[in-house]
């Protein structure tokens, strides 16, 4: 029995044509946090702060679909959701709705730890931040050019898209319709 | 979507999921992240982070269907992700990272791709984006 770690920045319709210029960061940043959870590990650090700051890491990176880089509502805002759970107590925490909060994971954390509850929401989960101290910015500092494009050709579709779902025109929906009418996948 | 499990030399697990959710989604949806035992779980066992399509991700109870699969069905951190991901969410919607507790790790999906990556002490490493 040894240490072990895994991470993903998430899963969808991935073009096998997907361009070095979009796939070369993200393989980077992978590789990145990788490294920086198995330095982690093999420091003796606590599994709950590995995964926390590998994830911390990703949120981070904007090529990643959490944290910066979220993508956006029909509004056009970001509403990014997190959480965390420890193995051996079954404690966790979880927080939705944030949308000022640098690293969502840190903060569904300290719901874990600091409250009697498990989750958060919205006005509440980020009152809690700010009574925490955690880091907050402008919620404009998580929006991409990427997904304003995205959430454009998503709306005109009329459709939602997973992580990496390519966009698909209103004719190319004629075409393919959909079982349960929001399928935007594979 | 973004997520991390790892497990130490001592058996401890914790699994850990972030994310902005779906493109175009309503305001004042919740997904699958934050939904204990669908996107995210972890116990004595096994730690799981999903990624996908939320609300199939919850319909599955993916993550906590994978711990309950070694619990009460005695199936290896492989065999019960791989039933989860082809039997309880429906193709193109989900994939998952998990670890066990004796240092197992899996990556699955059942979309064209996942960004993903993995090591362990025996020094195994892996970094992928499509089906090997």
């Amino acid at each position: 029995m040894g240490w072990a770690i895994a991470l993903h920045g998430g899963a969808g319709d991935i073009p096998l044509s997907l361009p070095p210029e979009r796939r070369e960061p993200r393989e980077a940043a992978l590789r990145h946090c990788l490294q920086i959870g198995v330095a982690a590990l093999q420091t003796k650090r606590p599994p709950l702060d590995v995964v926390e700051l590998v994830v911390r890491e990703l949120e981070n990176n904007p090529n990643f679909n959490a944290g910066r880089g979220s993508v956006l509502t029909t509004d056009g805002t970001v509403e990014m959701e997190a959480c965390i759970m420890d193995g051996n107590t079954k404690k966790c925490g979880a927080v939705s709705g944030l949308t000022t909060v640098v690293n969502p994971i840190s903060l569904a954390r300290l719901v874990m730890e600091k409250t009697p509850h498990i989750y958060l929401a919205f006005d509440g989960a980020e009152a809690f931040a700010r009574e925490q101290g955690v880091e907050t910015v402008d919620a404009s500092h998580f929006i991409t050019p990427e997904n304003i494009e995205r959430l454009k050709q998503a709306k005109e579709a009329n459709r939602v898209q997973i992580d990496y779902t390519q966009p698909i025109t209103k004719d190319m929906k004629k075409e393919t319709p959909t079982a349960d009418g929001d399928s935007q996948i594979g | 979507t973004v997520g991390c499990v790892a497990v130490d030399t001592h058996g401890n697990l914790a699994a850990a999921t972030s994310t902005g959710g779906l493109v175009n989604k309503m305001v004042g949806r919740i997904g699958d992240t934050p939904i204990v035992g669908a996107g995210n779980y972890a116990n004595s066992l096994c730690a799981v982070s999903a990624t996908g399509k939320g609300e199939a991700i919850i319909r599955g109870t993916v993550a906590r269907d994978v711990a309950a699969l070694m619990e009460y069905k005695g199936l290896s951190l492989e065999e019960a992700a791989a039933y989860v991901i082809s039997e309880c969410a429906p193709r193109g919607t989900a994939g998952l990272v998990a670890v066990s507790a004796t240092g197992e790790v899996t990556m699955q999906f059942n979309t064209t791709g996942m960004f993903r990556a993995c090591a362990s002490e025996d020094g195994y490493s892996e970094i992928g984006i499509w089906p090997n």
